[in-house]
């Protein structure tokens, strides 16, 4: 059989957001759930979760990043096929829509991580969705953030 | 930070990370995120495992390897305490997710909370913000 399990960060929730992150986690879960019932792969399954993840900005990741102290979005992002041990990884990354998919991109690519602008040239090259920083700030007072 | 980790009906494991960091951090600065070994690991042979916490903690542990390792030898709720337990020698806060190669979920954590969602074949698909609220006795 398969099985499936997504997080949405360890931190304290906003008293009211519950709801919010438990609907956020099983909209992810479902998204990943499709491919696993229709005998897809795991590792395609982990990417459109995230992704899902990545999209709601209840999250901590992709539409819903914090700022740093230069007031900037910095991403990271990274998946592992455990069929074969490859890992593709991002990080620092200011202008990508879905940095799991780029991270994902690099699996059948050999480099394990890309930081920065290399990331970034890498996503262009490859089909990735690059967006506006500004487009990946949402407004949540006092959030710090979590890796 | 997110995370996710699948088994398919094949096998096969992944799991993965993404995040968007702390507010008001060094420009510059990575956590444990896109480091294999730290935030996530995924082996066919072992099992999956995503984290989310205090970044430079988690990697200072290589709390996802010690899960892996702790897999080897146990099942997941106890790997997760194990390794729980281990990161209390830095401090920080982290949550953790794991399928086994079984096919056995768990999740765990020491923060005030974890948004989690997990469903397998067979189960009906639930989410929760706290392990405490999720009936031990589900679990296979």
């Amino acid at each position: 059989g398969w099985a499936i399990i997504v997080h949405g960060g360890a931190k304290d929730i906003p008293p009211g957001l519950e709801d919010a992150h438990r609907r956020g986690c099983l909209l992810a879960l479902a998204a990943g759930q499709a491919i696993l019932e229709a005998g897809g792969a795991a590792i395609a399954a982990v990417e459109m979760a995230v992704r899902a993840l990545e999209e709601d900005p209840t999250f901590n990741a992709g539409h819903g990043a914090v700022l740093n102290a230069a007031g900037e979005v910095e991403c990271d992002a990274a998946i592992m096929d455990g069929a074969t041990l490859a890992v593709g990884g991002v990080a620092a990354v200011k202008t990508l829509r879905h940095p799991i998919s780029v991270a994902a991109a690099l699996l059948s690519r050999t480099p394990v991580l890309l930081v920065g602008a290399g990331a970034e040239a890498f996503a262009g090259a490859h089909g990735g969705e690059l967006c506006d920083p500004a487009d990946l700030i949402v407004a949540r007072p006092g959030d710090p953030g979590c890796d | 930070t997110v995370g996710c980790v699948a088994l398919d009906r094949h096998g096969n494991i992944a799991a993965g990370t993404s995040t968007g960091g702390l507010t008001g951090c060094h420009s510059g600065r990575v956590g444990d995120s896109p480091l294999p070994g730290c935030g996530l690991y995924a082996d066919n042979v072992v099992g999956g495992v995503s984290l989310s916490g205090d970044g430079e903690s988690l990697i200072r542990t290589t709390l996802a390897a010690r899960l892996m390792h702790s897999l080897e030898a146990m099942p997941p709720g106890a790997a997760i305490q194990a390794a729980l337990t281990y990161l209390a020698r830095v401090g920080g806060e982290a949550g953790l997710i794991v399928i086994d190669t079984e096919g056995r979920v768990d999740w765990g954590h020491n923060s005030a909370q974890f948004a989690v969602a997990h469903a397998r074949a067979g189960q009906p698909a639930r989410a929760f913000v706290n392990r405490a609220q999720d009936a031990q006795e589900d679990y296979p």
